[in-house]
């Protein structure tokens, strides 16, 4: 799966989530990916999340929504990742990824699995990672 | 704070030999995305543009170097969602698509559904003079390999594809 969300100069902001989904997976199965609220959600007077991992989980938890639920709630993109990816484990034992925003620009990446690979570009940085704790970064 | 736009790749198993092309990805996908935000884009430009680029690389689980299905066959889910109006587009088991991303800002853009699936979002592809690629440009030697790997009945691709906890 691969995912992004942006805030632009006017302060809108999307999402865009696309994936060819589980391994193996049986012909007609369809993840959380394309299903709003779970592969993704944006919305302007919240923010946007693009999510990734277990996809039947991820529905179970309407990931993407809650994450945004808790930023509602004035948890920081940062705390409400974390919620969701804690709850997403705990409740169905689902492991996963999200990249988080919110309109004034702070952003966070958070996951669960041992790896994930993500950028960020803002003011004229490049952010990257892969493994969980790693953030390096390089001018634009 | 603004513009600033934040790109993934999957969570789960990335093997080493893999980790560099996958960083490489992601990154080049958030730089080409930055510039469409400080030229004036929308951010729904910066999203497609970032997700598009992924799905062309096959290093990533979505367009070329989707995983296979059961079948050996390529099955795609992609959505957009706009922040401003809350529309959203998107397409569900969509075969033969070079960009899904694409096809569901199309089924935002020209349609008043939120998804289509299947055979219905490959005619409104074709409705919208989308090609159609031949699956075999949508199949890596990685992701055939990944398949075989995980048919034998004591396989457990969740496991294969998600790895440990992290």
């Amino acid at each position: 799966t691969v995912g992004a969300v942006a805030v632009d100069g006017e302060g809108n902001i999307s999402c865009a989530t696309s994936t060819g989904g589980m391994l193996n997976k049986m012909e007609g199965r369809v993840g959380d990916t394309p299903c709003i609220g779970s592969g993704g959600y944006a919305d302007n007077n919240i923010g946007a999340v693009s999510t990734t991992g277990h996809g039947e989980a991820i529905m179970k938890v309407t990931l993407a929504r809650l994450i945004l639920f808790h930023m509602e709630q004035g948890q920081s993109v940062e705390a409400a990742s974390d919620l969701g990816l804690a709850y997403m484990r705990s409740r169905v034992h689902g492991l996963g990824g999200v990249v988080t925003v919110d309109p004034r620009g702070h952003w966070a990446v958070r996951f669960s699995s041992r790896q994930m690979s993500w950028a960020a570009a803002q003011k004229d940085t490049l952010h990257y990672g892969l493994y969980t704790g790693e953030h390096y970064t390089q001018s634009i | 704070m603004l513009p600033v736009v934040v790109v993934h790749g999957g969570a789960g198993q990335i093997p080493k030999e893999r980790s560099e092309m996958s960083t490489a990805g992601v990154c080049r996908a958030a730089r080409a995305a930055y510039s469409i935000l400080q030229g004036g884009g929308s951010s729904m430009d910066a999203v497609v543009e970032a997700v598009s680029l992924l799905e062309n690389d096959p290093s990533f689980n979505a367009g070329c170097g989707s995983v296979l299905n059961v079948k050996g066959e390529v099955e795609m889910d992609a959505i957009v969602m706009d922040g401003k109006m809350l529309r959203s587009g998107a397409v569900s088991a969509v075969r033969n698509i070079a960009n899904p991303v694409q096809l569901a800002r199309l089924v935002m853009d020209k349609t008043s559904h939120a998804c289509l699936t299947a055979e219905g979002a490959n005619q409104f592809a074709s409705a919208m003079g989308v090609p159609s690629v031949p699956q075999e440009s949508l199949i890596t030697e990685y992701s055939q390999m990944r398949w075989k790997k995980n048919l034998t009945p004591d396989a457990d691709p969740v496991e294969c594809q998600m790895g440990k906890m992290g």
